[in-house]
């Protein structure tokens, strides 16, 4: 299974709709600070299922919808797709044959998160076993925040344990 | 439980070993299970030995030495079971020149070694001109970002006479 | 002690603002002391808001952003009683060009309001341009520190290659 | 007051003695990763008197001495200087009247940490009071550790507060 494309609407500072093809090797990403590359990976988090908002700089799920700023008002809902590809049988029926999966997550405010496979409605739990399965997910090792390396250094041992149970 | 640990613990200090003496051209470093029987309430500690210096643990280390020791930890967890997606939000940012450069042949080896995708996030210069590609995050109209692909020829340019 | 401690922050929070307005060239900051009715057991929160963006808590900006705006604060409790001298490890490593830049003007500043001696720890280039000499550190012999004078004309020919 | 030089000798990894005259302005100092920048630091938080050991990477004091390297062997004894000029009214007496000041402190192995101004012996107190008479010490704000603002960012806000009672 590849993850092929990343598309953002509404999500943080990504207010326009934004498509991102991911290709094999290494892209770098830059910019200037402040402006939407630490989001772009708590965009993939937050499609994968992650529960906790504070884990991505939110003080609720609702902080992720576009705020607003000096001359756009709010938004009131935020959507990010991951397009897999090579994913036959990762997803069960009525997916299992499919090639393809478009996987989104969709937030409206006050009214909560709803996932779909293929435009069709799914639960959360689909979704982030679908990823687990696939060794990834919102708490793959390999999605290593701004900071994180920090954090591991010092982290108390018996925290730090628990990378190795997310090898295991 | 305790055995499948374990088992992730041989594999993962293996790795680490590895990863440790490669990125540092030398050295030793290991993982220990301290403090406990059970391996499940046990600490996670790291040792490590750059050349030419004694063997301490990772908080003596310096800023840039703990960071590399950190980034060839996090690889070994990821040896042991590669994600189809990698995303590395600026590991390089504490780093001295010559240690971005062993950061990026280490990105070229996992490269080698798995179908991963990587995303690597970053504000250096050397980082930019190792990638495949650039993606360039900009916010021409202020708090609304946008995204852009970026001639890498450029950025190598720049990397070269920096 | 609360009547020192309040005024404290009445100072340092009015050099704040100024210094945040001035680092980020506009938007607005302001440091609040919440959760408690005794300022002895108050919690010191720090609201920022960049040009163009939403006011939020420092934890909801992007790295670069909060240290930034830390250093800011650090300033700020600096000014309000400078010290002989101030070393800075390394503040600048998640800041972009143009901030490192902004930050080095800081300095400038700081300089021209104190007559504190500054010693600025860094591996960015364009801060090794701009201060008025530099210290060089370095291991000849592996786990042995040497310091040396580094001569600035080729720094900031570098830098400017950059 | 100023502090004009800075003076090492068995400090860690500067197991030779170095001298780093400190002039006015802005003073960069460069290096690899490694080489020994920030021990310098830590060097000049030492001689003001810090008593942490914890907060200059160190599990004991004893461990601020040149514990070795592949070529050379451990070291018995550290020392590091502070010289301090216009520092008249400085320090009480006898050195009321002593327009410079070098300030000095020196561990033995095992034995603890001895402190010197202009070579007699003085009481860890009597540094420590000189230093924050002076507006400045082992504790002051102006002096930032590696990795000390993301830990301002990161703290709590009961924590946070703190850095005003080194104002007020
Ligand atoms: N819900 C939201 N609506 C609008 N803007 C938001 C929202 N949440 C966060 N932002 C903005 O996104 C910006 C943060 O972006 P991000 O952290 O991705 O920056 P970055 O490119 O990683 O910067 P750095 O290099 O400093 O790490 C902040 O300035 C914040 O104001
Ligand atoms: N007691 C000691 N004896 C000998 N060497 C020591 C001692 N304590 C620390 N060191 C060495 O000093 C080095 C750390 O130096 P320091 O932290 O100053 O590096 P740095 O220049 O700040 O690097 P970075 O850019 O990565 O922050 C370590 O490699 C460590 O091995
Ligand atoms: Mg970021
Ligand atoms: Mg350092």
């Amino acid at each position: 299974m590849n993850i092929a494309e990343l598309r953002l609407a509404g999500f943080k500072s990504f207010v326009d709709s934004v498509r991102a093809p991911i290709e094999p090797g290494l892209t770098g990403v830059v910019g200037p600070n402040g402006c939407g590359k630490s989001n772009l990976l708590e965009a993939v988090r937050w499609v994968m299922g992650a529960t906790s908002a504070k884990s991505m700089r939110a003080d609720d799920m609702d902080s992720v919808i576009f705020a607003g700023s000096a001359a756009r008002p709010a938004r009131e809902h935020a959507e990010v797709t991951l397009v897999l590809k090579d994913a036959r049988g990762r997803a069960g029926a009525p997916f299992a044959d499919d090639d393809v999966l478009e996987v989104s997550r969709r937030i409206r405010r006050g009214l909560g998160s709803t996932y779909r496979i293929n435009g069709k409605d799914v639960r959360a739990k689909d979704v982030q076993l679908l990823f687990a399965d696939a060794s990834t997910g919102a708490n793959s090792p390999a999605l290593v925040r701004q900071g994180q390396v920090s954090e591991l250094i010092a982290a108390k041992p018996e925290n730090r344990r628990r990378i190795l149970e997310e090898a295991a | 439980g305790r055995r499948r640990l374990l088992a992730a613990y041989e594999t993962v200090n293996a790795n680490f070993t590895k990863l440790f003496t490669a990125l540092f051209e030398g050295g030793a470093a290991e993982l220990t299970l301290t403090q406990s029987d059970d391996p499940l309430a046990a600490g996670l500690e790291i040792m490590a030995q750059p050349p030419g210096k004694k063997l301490t643990t990772l908080s003596l280390m310096s800023g840039g030495e703990q960071a590399l020791t950190a980034t060839a930890l996090i690889f070994a967890v990821f040896l042991a079971n590669p994600a189809p997606i990698c995303v590395l939000d600026e590991v390089d940012a504490p780093l001295d020149d010559a240690n971005v450069d062993r950061f990026c042949r280490l990105l070229d080896e996992m490269k080698k070694l798995t179908s991963t995708r990587f995303l690597v996030i970053t504000h250096n210069p050397v980082t930019m001109s190792r990638v495949d590609r650039l993606y360039g995050v900009t916010m021409p109209e202020l708090g609304v970002s946008q995204l852009v692909s970026v001639d890498l020829t450029r950025a190598r340019q720049l990397a070269a006479t920096a």
